[in-house]
């Protein structure tokens, strides 16, 4: 059991450290045990320094920077298990356009393995998605799906 | 394993049978502020097994039923069934569809079941063991919460990881 | 001292009501005393009702519901008592571009009084601001200020 | 009142003296992921005495001084200067005019002024008080924080609107 978590920490840090710099445009990131020796025990430190900046405490790095780092460690999880499918509510809220775009690149890079659900307002997001579905309200207070044609939104 | 179709009755805003069939790829779901879009996202914990009413924005389990408008009654039932298609066996089941379905009444009744047998809650959460979906899943996230693993104890991380060991 | 809370508190509990069907385009919401008779230990409590829908605890409302009744509360006490000047950073990032329109007029009601400071990345805001400075990091880890063109934004 | 000006050297990411100039209405900041806005709304809530280091995202109040980059050695003072225009008197004092500065060094030594003259942090607090910019003031929402309030105790709405009574 701790070999294979060994195995899977190994992998996910690997693929962590990896994306990261794909993400960001740079930069550099690193997945670590607290304790390398007591597999039962450890926890699992993060470390993440954006492009051209000094490492420092996760807690400093902006809105953004936070977002884009939680996401990259979620894409490095499913690099090394593919979870069958995965549902994302409005977790690029705070992301810029710029890196919105790497977003939707990823997704489409990795819709391969895995079947996204986005829930989105971001129009960044909704082209790059294979179909959309509209949730309305058109009788107040109860919920509709329709569907919705990607032109009418890749033309906003 | 992709999942093909979700059903939703009385789950919430979602009053009127709804049926969504999904494809492989990515999916977007997009609409106004408070029409349901996040409500869609926990119908799938629920049906997967969430137990936690604050998990899902309420105070108790019974607030998920669909509790009427200015215009329209509340109903006495809410139920959500999912349809998976497991080839590959993802999930813990020699089964090649799995049909999912749970259901909770205004009087406390729950159903669950599993290609139309009754089974317990244990039934289903046990299927997802280990697939990435299973309790405290990273495979869905919820609203505000994308950056909570970076607030999370390092020992909650490696829970995490431990999960698709 | 309990005269001026409580004047105040009906002031603010006053404009909630007027304002929140404005901003929501209908529905109503409420500021109530936990302890009207008590007021040394009194709390307050918030109810919101978006049109059509029935009146839930605030939890069950969405993630944009919750911002805009939140950020009618804030226009509320600033209608009663103006503070100097207002610094809102990202806070409609989960509102509907609807919304955001709605917000950047409230924004526009209430700068005669209050001067805003706006921290956005959505065009409807900075549509709505009388002048937008930029926060740039050309050299990496820097900040630096420049001036931006309004039209620039209006284009995009 | 009016905010007319701000001045930063050394704070967080801003490391170069800046300067930016306010007027009247509504003034947007923009900018992408990390570029330094919310830095800048932190720096208005530490020059008026924010004292909580994790209200700033740090562990420490030295945290806010300039660290460095690949290619910029770190500073050892980190300062910030606010002034407003005060004729209408909406902060606590007869003067027309107000500059009030705060300076932090790496060895822990503060520096507070109101008009060039060295004062105590409560001083510059003081002035704050009642005006709806002091402790615990709605008028300076942060990032992500919008709807703190609604989850907030009622006890702590209450003291909201006492702060501006
Ligand atoms: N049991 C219920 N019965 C009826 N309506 C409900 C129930 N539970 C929640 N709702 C309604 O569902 C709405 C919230 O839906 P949801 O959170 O899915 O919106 P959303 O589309 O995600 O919006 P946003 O874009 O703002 O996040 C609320 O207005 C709430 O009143
Ligand atoms: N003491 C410091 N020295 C140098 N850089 C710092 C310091 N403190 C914070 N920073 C940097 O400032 C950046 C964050 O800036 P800020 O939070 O203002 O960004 P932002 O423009 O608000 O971004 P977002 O749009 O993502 O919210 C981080 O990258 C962080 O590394
Ligand atoms: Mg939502
Ligand atoms: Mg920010």
């Amino acid at each position: 059991v701790a070999d294979r978590f060994l195995e899977t920490f190994q992998g996910v840090a690997k693929a962590f450290a990896r994306i990261f710099p794909i993400m960001f445009g740079g930069g550099e990131a690193r997945l670590t045990l607290t304790l390398p020796d007591d597999l039962l025990h450890t926890g699992v430190d993060i470390s993440a320094q954006p492009p051209g900046k000094k490492l420092q405490q996760l807690s400093l790095l902006s809105g953004g920077e936070r977002a884009l780092t939680a996401i990259t460690l979620l894409f490095a999880i499913l690099q090394v298990r593919p979870a069958p499918f995965c549902v994302l509510d409005e977790v690029e809220a705070s992301l810029d356009d710029a890196n919105i775009d790497r977003f939707a690149h990823f997704l489409q890079q990795y819709q391969k393995h895995t079947q996204f659900i986005v829930i989105t307002h971001r129009r960044g997001t909704m082209v790059a998605a294979d179909r959309l579905y509209g949730v309305t309200m058109q009788e107040s207070g109860v919920s509709k799906m329709v569907s919705v044609s990607l032109k009418e939104f890749a033309n906003q | 394993m992709g999942l093909t179709r979700l059903q939703l009755k009385g789950f919430k805003s979602f009053a009127d049978a709804t049926t969504i069939e999904f494809s492989p790829g990515i999916t977007g779901i997009v609409g106004p502020n408070g029409s349901g879009k996040s409500n869609l996202s926990e119908s799938m914990r629920w049906v997967m097994g969430e137990q936690s009413a604050k998990g899902l924005r309420g105070n108790q389990m019974a607030d998920v039923i669909f509790a009427g408008t200015a215009l329209r009654p509340a109903v006495n039932m809410a139920e959500v069934t999912m349809t998976f298609d497991n080839r590959d066996h993802a999930l813990k089941s020699a089964l090649k569809t799995l049909v999912v379905r749970r259901a909770l009444y205004t009087d406390g009744t729950s159903e669950y079941a599993i290609n139309g047998k009754t089974c317990r809650l244990k039934d289903i959460t046990d299927l997802f063991m280990d697939s990435g979906l299973g309790k405290g899943s990273f495979a869905i996230i919820g609203q505000g919460r994308v950056d909570e693993i970076l607030n999370s104890k390092p020992e909650t991380r490696r829970d995490l990881i431990e999960e698709v060991a």
